[in-house]
């Protein structure tokens, strides 16, 4: 039995023809986070430390959808969501709809350390994320402008997308309906 | 999504997510990743980080399922992922990273791709997008 990591940077309709351009900074950054995890891993420090360190890098990736990166709703805001879980106690933590938090994971943790609570929400994660002293930002931070095209493209096809999905147009759209009329992957 | 799984080598594990969810969601739409046992999951089994469609992922209950397919019917990490994976999430729309106590470790998807990395200490590392 030894130390093991694992790390994602999303999941979705990924193109084997991604271009080079797109591809290798996403590879450059899993690299470095992983050897983020692995050094953190191999100095003994805990896995509960280990995780939101690496997520926390992951997060301030503008490359990833989370964090700085993260993609936008139907009226062009971000609202990030975390959860962080330790194995041993089942103590967790977890938050949504946050608008200007650098590091929604570690907000959940201390949504799992300093409260009575699982989950918070929308106003009262943030009013805690004030309460606690973590660092906010304008909300602006978070948007990238690949991704305000990304909302662009699928609101012209009206659908919702996963990571990496590419745009579907609304002539291609007519040509494969969906079952159930949200789908956009694959 | 992003998402991050470890364990030492106690066994102690831990997993965390973190995401913006889906383009063009409906303001105050949650997705998997705060439903805890959904997008991310810990126990004293394994830990599991989940990404892809929320709403697949929420119906799948598909990180507690990989740790529940070990704890009751006595599954590998390996052929607990594979089967959540093919079984309980349609193709398409998931794909997690895990690690067992016993530092097992998978990565698996029933997308077209999932940006990966894994290292364990018998000095396996991968980097990875799409099916080898």
């Amino acid at each position: 039995m030894g130390w093991a990591i694992a790390l994602h940077g999303g999941a979705g309709d990924i193109p084997l023809s991604l271009p080079p351009e797109r591809r290798e900074p996403r590879e450059a950054a899993l690299r470095h986070c992983l050897q983020i995890g692995v050094a953190a891993l191999q100095t003994k420090r805990p896995p509960l430390d280990v995780v939101e360190l690496v997520v926390r890098e992951l997060e301030n990736n503008p490359n990833f959808n989370a964090g700085r990166g993260s993609v936008l709703t139907t009226d062009g805001t971000v609202e990030m969501e975390a959860c962080i879980m330790d194995g041993n106690t089942k103590k967790c933590g977890a938050v949504s709809g946050l608008t200007t938090v650098v590091n929604p994971i570690s907000l959940a943790r201390l949504v799992m350390e300093k409260t009575p609570h699982i989950y918070l929400a929308f106003d009262g994660a943030e009013a805690f994320a004030r309460e606690q002293g973590v660092e906010t930002v304008d909300a602006s931070h978070f948007i990238t402008p690949e991704n305000i095209e990304r909302l662009k493209q699928a609101k012209e096809a009206n659908r919702v997308q996963i990571d990496y999905t590419q745009p579907i147009t609304k002539d291609m759209k007519k040509e494969t309906p969906t079952a159930d009329g949200d789908s956009q992957i694959g | 999504t992003v998402g991050c799984v470890a364990v030492d080598t106690h066994g102690n594990l831990a997993a965390a997510t973190s995401t913006g969810g889906l383009v063009n969601k409906m303001v105050g739409r949650i997705g998997d990743t705060p439903i805890v046992g959904a997008g991310n999951y810990a126990n004293s089994l394994c830990a599991v980080s989940a990404t892809g469609k929320g709403e697949a992922i929420i119906r799948g209950t598909v990180a507690r399922d990989v740790a529940a397919l070990m704890e009751y019917k006595g599954l590998s990490l390996e052929e607990a992922a594979a089967y959540v994976i093919s079984e309980c999430a349609p193709r398409g729309t998931a794909g997690l990273v895990a690690v067992s106590a016993t530092g097992e470790v998978t990565m698996q998807f029933n997308t077209t791709g999932m940006f990966r990395a894994c290292a364990s200490e018998d000095g396996y590392s991968e980097i990875g997008i799409w099916p080898n």
